[in-house]
C-alpha cells in the first residue's frame, strides 16, 4: 500500500508541511527570483546544497543562457480630471520612457476590435485598455499583445488591465512581446479599479491626462541554471517521469505562489518517496526550471538538449497553477494512458481527489507534450490563484500548507506510481 | 524488458489495472 503510506507521511506523518516550511525558508531569506538577477542565481545555489543535503541522485545544474530585463523606478500620475497617483508595474521585457517620462491624453478602448475602430484617435496618445476578465488564456493577449497593437496606429504607450480575476488594487504584472517592424512602446499593466475608473471617465466625456514615467531596461543575456535532482530508476534508468516547476518569479512579493508552490511540492515529491526507502523502477527526475517567465526560456533548452531520448519520457509533469487544494489531475495524453490515469488516481481516494481532467500543461513541459509525450498538472482554485497571480500579494500569506501537503502526496503518488508500472505510458 | 517503445503494450489493461491496484 505504498499509495497510502506516501499520504500519510505527506498529509499526517512527520513530513507534513515540510514543503511550507522548506519554501518559506527560501523566499523569506531570497525574496523574488526575476529572470536574469541575482536573487535567482542565489535561489538556484542554495536549492543546488539543497538537494544535495537530502541525499537525492545526480544533483547537478545545466547551464542555460536567460533574458535579463530590469524594471527600473516607475510611475503613472493622472494629472487631468484631478490628479491621482497609479499603481503601475511594468511588463515583462518593455521598454523605458525617457527621462521626463510621457505625458499625454489618455484613449480608453474595451478590445482590439474598438481600437482598430477608433484607430485614428489613439495616434500620439496613451491608449488604456480596459478589457474584460474572461479566462487568463483568453485574456491574457491584452497584456501580451496590448503595445503592439496600439503602436501599430500610433499611440505612445499602453497601460493595460491586470489580467485578473479579483483585485485589490494590486497592478498584475507579466511578460509582453513586441512584433519586427512594429515600433516599440512603453507598456505597463495598472489595475482593474483604474481601469474601470478611467473607462467610466471617457464615457462622461471627461478628457483624461496621465505622465508615465518608466525606467526599464534589457540588458545582454545573464547565465543561469535549470536544477537537477533525480531517484534513479532501480530497473529501467535510462526511462524518465519528470516532476517539474519553476524556480525564477517575476520581481513581485516573494514568488511564493509562482511557483515556489510547484517547485518545492516536487521537491517535496521526491523527498517523500525518498524517506519510505523506495526506489521505482524508472528515474524520478525533478527539474526546476529557470526564467519560465519569459516564456520557458530554460526549459526550451533542456528540451533542446535531451529531445533526443524523447522515447524513454513516459510522462512530463510540471505544476504552476497553484497548490491550493487539489480537484483533480489534468491529464493529456492518448486515450489508453487517460484510463491508466484514472486507475493511478483512484489510489487518492483517501484524500478523495480522484478526478481525472484533461488539459494537462505547462509552460514549461508542453514542448514534450506537443512532441506526444503525455503531460500531467495539477487542478487547484484558479480562481484564488489569479488573484494573486504577478501581484505583490504573492507571499508565504496566500500559501496553505495543509493544502501544500495535499498537493504534494497527489504529485508523490502520481510520479511514483506512473515510475514504477511495468511499462511506460502509451502514446498516440 | 518489458518497455513500450514501438506503440504495443505487452499486457492488457485488467493486467495494468490490477498492477496499479497493488500500490494502494
Amino acid at each position: 500500500d505504498v499509495a497510502k503510506a506516501i499520504i500519510n507521511l505527506a498529509v499526517y506523518g512527520k513530513s507534513q508541511n515540510r514543503s511550507y516550511e522548506r519554501l518559506a525558508l527560501l523566499v523569506d531569506t531570497v525574496g523574488p527570483r526575476l529572470s536574469g538577477s541575482k536573487n535567482l542565481e542565489k535561489a538556484i545555489q542554495i536549492m543546488y546544497q539543497n538537494l544535495q543535503e537530502n541525499g537525492l541522485d545526480n544533483v547537478h545544474l545545466e547551464p542555460v543562457k536567460i533574458p535579463h530585463w530590469e524594471r527600473g523606478e516607475e510611475s503613472a500620475v493622472m494629472l487631468q480630471p484631478r490628479i491621482h497617483k497609479m499603481a503601475i508595474l511594468g511588463l515583462g521585457s518593455s521598454i523605458g520612457t525617457p527621462p521626463e517620462g510621457i505625458t499625454a491624453e489618455v484613449l480608453v478602448v474595451t478590445s482590439f476590435n474598438e481600437l482598430q475602430q477608433r484607430a485614428p484617435e489613439a495616434k500620439g496618445k496613451i491608449v488604456v485598455y480596459n478589457q474584460p476578465y474572461v479566462t487568463y488564456a483568453e485574456t491574457v493577449q491584452y497584456r501580451v499583445q496590448g503595445a503592439v497593437e496600439a503602436a501599430k496606429v500610433g499611440a505612445l504607450a499602453t497601460l493595460i488591465r491586470s489580467v485578473a480575476s479579483f483585485s485589490i488594487y494590486s497592478p498584475h504584472t507579466g511578460i509582453q512581446e513586441y512584433q519586427d517592424g512594429v515600433p516599440k512602446i512603453p507598456t505597463a499593466c495598472i489595475t482593474v479599479e483604474d481601469a474601470e475608473m478611467m473607462s467610466r471617465m471617457a464615457s462622461h466625456g471627461l478628457k483624461i491626462v496621465i505622465q508615465l514615467k518608466m525606467g526599464a531596461k534589457t540588458y545582454p543575456d545573464a547565465d543561469s541554471f535549470n536544477t537537477v535532482a533525480e531517484i534513479t530508476g532501480s530497473k529501467y534508468p535510462e526511462q524518465v517521469v519528470l516532476v517539474s516547476g519553476h524556480l525564477d518569479s517575476w520581481d513581485v512579493g516573494q514568488g511564493a505562489l509562482d511557483d515556489g508552490g510547484g517547485a518545492f511540492i516536487s521537491w517535496e515529491a521526491l523527498s517523500l518517496i525518498k524517506d519510505l526507502g523506495l526506489r521505482p523502477k524508472r528515474t524520478l527526475r525533478m527539474v526546476l526550471w529557470t526564467a519560465e517567465e519569459q516564456g520557458g526560456i530554460g526549459a526550451y533548452q533542456y528540451y533542446q538538449l535531451h529531445k533526443v531520448n524523447i522515447s524513454n519520457y513516459s510522462l512530463v509533469m510540471e505544476s504552476d497553477s497553484g497548490t491550493f487544494l487539489p480537484t483533480g489531475l489534468q491529464f493529456t495524453g492518448s486515450t489508453k494512458a487517460r484510463v491508466i490515469m484514472e486507475e493511478v488516481m483512484k489510489l487518492l481516494q483517501p484524500l478523495n481527489i480522484t478526478q481525472v481532467f484533461s488539459g494537462g500543461e505547462g509552460t514549461d513541459i508542453n514542448f514534450w507534450i506537443q512532441a506526444g509525450v503525455p503531460g500531467a498538472s495539477i487542478c487547484d482554485d484558479l480562481y484564488k490563484y489569479f488573484s494573486f497571480h504577478h501581484t505583490n500579494g504573492d507571499t508565504m500569506t496566500a500559501m496553505n500548507p495543509k493544502e501544500m501537503n495535499v498537493a504534494a502526496a497527489l504529485w508523490a503518488v502520481v510520479a511514483f506510481v506512473v515510475a514504477d508500472m511495468e511499462e511506460m505510458l502509451p502514446r498516440e | 524488458k518489458a518497455i513500450y517503445k514501438n506503440g504495443i503494450s505487452q499486457r492488457t489493461f485488467e493486467e495494468i489495472k490490477e498492477e496499479i491496484a497493488s500500490y494502494g
